[in-house]
């Protein structure tokens, strides 16, 4: 081989003026394959739209939140009892179920749908020693760190947090949740990959409000701050709830108010979390500390799955973020296809903190689980009417301040369930 | 199904996974 490459000798041949030509070509189209479409409405605001390829287009054509509803009504419908055990079994056989670690005895799942939001035995799923566990049973589709705005493993195109939200946060004076505005800036670019680069702004995935924008600019949904609920009765809680109104949702808890801010503060302890104070100068003026980072990972759930989630970590859920969107499949294959999927579905942010700082939990529907139910949220109906009332990237909000005066949030513990997926 | 976790967490965190691993509730998925 040295010899070879040593000596022999090199010739020059002239290149045909085509081939180079078609080089360029070559060149130039990588280059604009690699550059972002940007679709700008009249205001110039970057508007998300459904790019991929042409079945991405038809599965956006097709009315997949009327499908997903279809497809749960027919999982409702009641099955006689002693179809029960072999249907169930044929199920789990195709989609890859462990009838074993299922709580109750086959017969007694009314319907698929009951059989598919199924509880585990207790004991199925021991816990780790570790500070994250994985929040539910699937695969992990990707991972990584969110530095300086850009993935560390993997490239792709991003989006514009403006355009999305068709909030004006650059002359915005105050951005309500994370960060201050001059973050912002800086937060713009906070971007994450989900699947072999397609990047998303984390804002987009999450929300921003801006609390001072005028209810009527039709741009955002309005946000009123409501003072934490007393402890009071569910049915007041109900009344509250409001499109486009910030809301308390907690279900307060039980007992006397010395007893709750007794647990509370046992709780904060035992999490690590300091108390409320701390906390509301965390959240609103919160930036990535020093020696931090910002971290994402994605679980995609099969048909086949336990579809009921957990809390990874011991954290205090403060608000959560309904998104109305699409419903389109969360599989692998579409995540490849259709860029800007977890910006697009339906999806629940549930946004907290927990001793490192932030944390935030987004569950996203998809055609065949339209339905994300949060345990200590009953007010959350997601896969509701069309979605023609509610713009993309506008969201109602709840705050759980009422489940804990001294936390001003709902605290989960580790592996503590939270809700699940339904069918439809 | 999907669920995306964002969160703070120091810079000697790890993920103790791989892509595409299958995972259930309350396996590691990373560490400080």
């Amino acid at each position: 081989l040295v010899n070879a490459w040593s000596q022999t000798p090199t010739k020059w041949y002239p290149l045909p003026i085509a081939v180079g030509a078609l080089l360029l070509v070559v060149i130039q189209y990588r280059k604009r394959v690699g550059q972002k479409e940007v679709y700008v409405d009249e205001d110039g605001h970057e508007v998300v739209k459904l790019k991929g390829p042409w079945a991405v287009h038809v599965m956006g054509a097709l009315p997949l939140r009327n499908l997903s509803r279809v497809w749960g009504y027919m999982n409702s419908l009641e099955l006689p009892v002693w179809f029960r055990p072999t249907g169930l079994k044929v199920y789990a056989w195709i989609f890859g179920c462990n009838i074993d670690e299922v709580e109750k005895d086959l017969k007694e799942y009314k319907s698929l749908g009951d059989f598919f939001y199924r509880k585990l035995k207790d004991g199925s799923r021991p816990v780790a020693d570790v500070i994250l566990v994985s929040p539910a049973d699937g695969r992990v589709l990707h991972f990584g760190t969110i530095k300086g705005g850009r993935v560390e493993q993997i490239k792709g195109s991003t989006y514009s947090l403006d355009a999305l939200l068709g909030i004006e946060t650059r002359q915005s004076s105050r951005t309500e949740v994370f960060f201050e505005s001059g973050d912002m800036a800086e937060a713009d670019h906070k971007h994450f990959a989900d699947i072999n680069g397609i990047e998303y702004s984390l804002h987009e995935l999450l929300g921003t409000q801006v609390h001072n924008t005028p209810a009527n600019s039709g741009t955002s949904t309005p946000v009123v701050e409501s003072a934490p609920a007393p402890l009071t009765g569910a049915s007041e809680l109900a009344g509250a709830v409001k499109h486009g109104e910030r809301t308390d949702a907690s279900v307060p808890q039980e007992g006397s108010a010395s007893e709750v801010v007794a647990h509370d503060a046992s709780v904060a302890t035992q999490m690590g979390i300091r108390p409320t104070l701390e906390r509301r100068r965390s959240l609103s003026t919160a930036s990535v500390k020093p020696g931090n980072a910002l971290y994402f990972c994605v679980i995609y759930l099969a048909p086949g799955d336990y579809h009921r989630f957990h809390s990874p970590t011991a954290w205090v859920v403060e608000k959560r973020r309904h998104f109305v969107g699409d419903l389109f499949s969360v599989s692998p294959w579409m995540a490849k296809r259709l860029e800007n999927l977890f910006v697009l579905n339906e999806r629940v942010a549930l946004l907290g903190r927990w001793k490192y700082g932030f944390f935030g939990m987004v569950p996203v529907g998809a055609t065949n689980v339209g339905s994300i139910k949060i345990n200590f949220d009953k007010d959350l109906r997601t896969n509701v009417g069309s979605r023609r009332g509610h713009p993309l990237g506008t969201y109602t909000e709840a705050v759980y301040s009422a489940a804990s005066p001294i936390l001003d949030g709902q605290p989960l513990l580790k592996a503590q369930e939270m809700g699940g997926f339904c069918l439809g | 199904s999907t669920v995306v976790l964002v969160f703070e967490a120091p810079t000697d965190f790890q993920f103790t996974v791989r892509d595409g691993q299958k995972i259930k509730v309350g396996e590691p998925l990373g560490d400080v």
